[in-house]
C-alpha cells in the first residue's frame, strides 16, 4: 500500500489542469 | 501580452506546433483565432502528456496565457460564448479556404495560397474543441491539407500544379 501515494500525486496535478480548463470554458 | 510568454515547445507536443504558431500569427490580427488555437493546443497536448516535468511546465504556462487572454477579452462575445466562438472560427476557416480555392481554380499558385490552405486545415482541427466536426468540414480539411502539400511540392520542384 506504500506506493499508492505516488500515482495520486500525478493525477492530482493532472486534475488541477483539467479543473482550470473546465473553469476557463465555463466563465 | 508582450513577447513570447511560452517556454520552448517540448518535443512530445510537436503535433500542436503549427496550431500554436497560427495563434502567434493572429495575436494582433484576430485574438479570437489566437485564443481558440491555444485552447485546441491545450486540450490536445494535455491528452498527450501532462505528467512529465517539461510537458507539465509548458501546459501550466499555456493555461496561464489562456486565462490571461480570457480576462483581457471579457468584452468579446466570441470568447465568452463558445457558440459565437465556434461560428467565428468556422467562418474564418471557410473564408481562408475559399480564398485559396478561388486562387487555385484561377491558376494562381504561390506561397500565400499554400499557407491559406494549410492554415484553413489547422483551423478545421481547432473546431474540434467545440465537438465532433461535420463530414463536410472533414472533407474540406482533407482537401485543404492535401492541396497545400501538393502546391508546396510543385513550387519547390518548379512544376506547374495541375
Amino acid at each position: 500500500t506504500s506506493t499508492i501515494g505516488t500515482p495520486s500525486t500525478a493525477s492530482e496535478q493532472q486534475d488541477e489542469l483539467s479543473q482550470r480548463l473546465a473553469q476557463l470554458r465555463q466563465m | 501580452a508582450a513577447g513570447s510568454p511560452l517556454p520552448p515547445l517540448p518535443a512530445a507536443f510537436k503535433a500542436v506546433q503549427h496550431h500554436l504558431k497560427t495563434a502567434t500569427d493572429h495575436e494582433k490580427r484576430d485574438p479570437v483565432i489566437a485564443y481558440y488555437c491555444r485552447l485546441y493546443s491545450m486540450q490536445t497536448a494535455m491528452a498527450i502528456d501532462s505528467k512529465s516535468n517539461d510537458c507539465r511546465g509548458f501546459l501550466i504556462k499555456l493555461m496561464d496565457l489562456l486565462e490571461q487572454m480570457k480576462t483581457q477579452l471579457q468584452g468579446t462575445d466570441a470568447i465568452t460564448n463558445e457558440v459565437v466562438g465556434q461560428a467565428h472560427v468556422e467562418n474564418y476557416a471557410l473564408r481562408l479556404f475559399s480564398f485559396a480555392d478561388n486562387n487555385d481554380r484561377a491558376g494562381t499558385f504561390n506561397k500565400t495560397v499554400v499557407k491559406s490552405f494549410y492554415t484553413a486545415s489547422l483551423l478545421f482541427d481547432v473546431l474540434q474543441v467545440f465537438g465532433e466536426i461535420s463530414e463536410d468540414l472533414l472533407k474540406h480539411r482533407k482537401y485543404a491539407r492535401w492541396k497545400s502539400a501538393y502546391i508546396h511540392d510543385c513550387l519547390r520542384k518548379g512544376e506547374t500544379p495541375i
